[in-house]
């Protein structure tokens, strides 16, 4: 396994939770989702919202056309579980030598288990924030992996009034997500109030080291004549042994096509 | 001299942070926003090697040459912006997020917001109730050069008002809301798009949040060294 990043974007699928008997030990060992996506599993889009994944499916009609939107069961008359959807997918990745790997979420909203060849782990709440999970340890060694995410919707989805209004009745406001949900002045109520895996998944392959969020900035001096470019980052060793390592910062400006200056 | 290494040994089961010395540009070409100027971005690659092992990790990130400093007006209680040290005439929409389902692609995302530059738009602001919007949209922004004023998750949701009345102390979990808050700095901090970090929607949060906010977002001394004693005051951004 080469040093980088794998996208999950595709061969998603998703369930109600309500309608799946399973549990995501099952899920991610012995009894994972037919490959002909039989019900009550369906393609999912990932990233995106449980009300997308519906959609995709034509098992909603598309609410931003007329007044569709009033076709769609509000969470507040449904209940939470009727939003709280499972995931699932495969990847390929095998464990290697000195290799680690981290499954990474840059958005989810708003909880989620997550559950990978039998083992499990918490997200917890928030919809503005990333989780990253080492999973080196769980990866199957032939390299075919099971991952189930069960995604929980925001703690206080709240109600709509029936002449709608600002924001609901502001329960939404009660956590950390976006508040538009329950509708507002330009817009209407989201049914199941954005919840899923809205942002990018993926797997990170790194040696024993890794980088973790550079930090940027310029200084300008002389009216711009000179100018300094400031880095600061934190490295993280994930190995048991001391790690001798060479830092390497390029800066280059594209000139045309694939022609750099440095 | 915009090539550089450096020789560090990282203990076992640890997390270094670490500053690289800064590198020198000689009149670099600075980003300038939608009708002032070129976009102009350099790639910045960072890589690790760990000896003996090779490659461990890498990142690359365009970055954008460029100064934007804000203050209030004392005569019209208006936000001023200079960017690059000139003044700017701001010509800004109203952003909340490109699609309600969040089907946020790239394609959707360079569609919209080269759109918002051919109208001559020179900044997006991304609404309090609506997303911290997400890296490739900060990207396109860069490459268009549309500034963005971006908006942590503060409405009347959560100030005391509406009806019914809302919880007039902000999100339950204040501590929750820094978390993400921080996070999400750290996500979008790179982007030369990014001009202005404001706490909520036409108010100010709870003030612990409000507190917290401001000063971790607060300007390192060391950025404010060549501006005039007179006018350090004034600069919030």
């Amino acid at each position: 396994a080469s040093v980088g990043k794998l996208v999950l974007d595709t061969g998603w699928l998703a369930a109600r939770s309500t309608e799946v008997a399973l549990t995501g030990v099952e899920l991610t060992t012995t009894h994972p989702p037919d490959a002909s996506v039989a019900a009550p599993w369906m393609h999912a889009a990932v990233p995106g919202t449980v009300l997308g994944t519906l959609l995709k499916n034509k098992l909603i009609p598309d609410p931003f056309y007329g007044l569709n939107n009033e076709a769609i069961i509000d969470i507040a008359d449904s209940g939470r579980e009727y939003y709280t959807f499972w995931f699932f997918t495969t990847f390929q990745c095998a464990p290697a030598g000195n290799r680690h790997v981290s499954l990474n979420f840059r958005g989810v909203n708003y909880s989620a288990e997550v559950y990978i060849n039998g083992h499990k782990e918490i997200l917890p709440k928030g919809m503005f924030r990333r989780h990253t999970l080492d999973i080196t340890e769980v990866l199957h060694p032939e390299g075919s992996n099971l991952l189930a995410v069960l995604v929980h919707p925001p703690d206080h989805p709240g109600t709509i009034p029936p002449q709608g209004g600002q924001g609901g009745d502001h329960e939404i406001g009660k956590d950390v997500a976006t508040q538009y949900v329950e509708g507002w002045d330009w817009m209407c109520p989201i049914r199941d109030r954005n919840t899923g895996i809205w942002d990018e998944v993926s797997i990170c392959i790194t040696g024993a080291v890794n980088i973790t969020d550079p930090h940027l900035v310029s200084t300008f001096h002389d009216d711009f004549k000179r100018s300094y470019l400031h880095c600061t980052l934190q490295l993280e060793n994930k190995s048991s042994w001391l790690a001798d390592c060479s830092l390497k910062i390029q800066v280059s400006a594209e000139l045309e096509g694939d022609i750099c200056l440095v | 001299e915009h090539l550089q290494s450096y020789a560090i040994s990282i203990p076992p089961r640890s997390v270094l942070e670490y500053t690289i010395p800064p590198l020198f540009f000689y009149k670099p070409n600075l980003w300038w926003p939608n009708g002032m100027g070129k976009q102009s971005l350099y790639n910045v690659e960072i890589s690790v090697d760990v000896n003996g092992l090779g490659e461990s990790d890498a990142w690359s990130h365009y970055f954008g040459f460029r100064k934007v400093e804000s203050s209030i007006d004392d005569s019209t209680g208006g936000r001023i912006f200079k960017v690059n040290g000139e003044p700017i005439f701001i010509r800004g929409g109203n952003w909340i997020l490109s699609d309600g389902l969040l089907r946020l692609t790239k394609k959707r995302y360079m569609t919209d917001i080269k759109f918002h530059a051919d109208m001559n738009f020179n900044m997006l602001r991304c609404w309090g109730g609506g997303l911290a919007e997400r890296p490739d949209f900060y990207h396109f922004c860069d490459v268009y050069g549309l500034m963005v004023w971006q908006e942590f998750w503060i409405t009347g949701d959560v100030d005391g008002r509406g009806l019914p009345i809302s919880n007039p102390d902000g999100p339950l979990d204040h501590a929750l809301f820094l978390l993400c808050a921080r996070d999400t700095v750290k996500l979008l901090r790179n982007h030369a798009s990014l001009a202005l970090w404001v706490g909520g929607n036409e108010q100010v949060p709870p003030i612990d949040i409000n507190r917290a906010l401001k000063n971790d977002l607060k300007l390192h001394p060391m950025f404010l060294s060549n501006q005039t004693t007179k006018n350090q005051g004034k600069y919030l951004s």
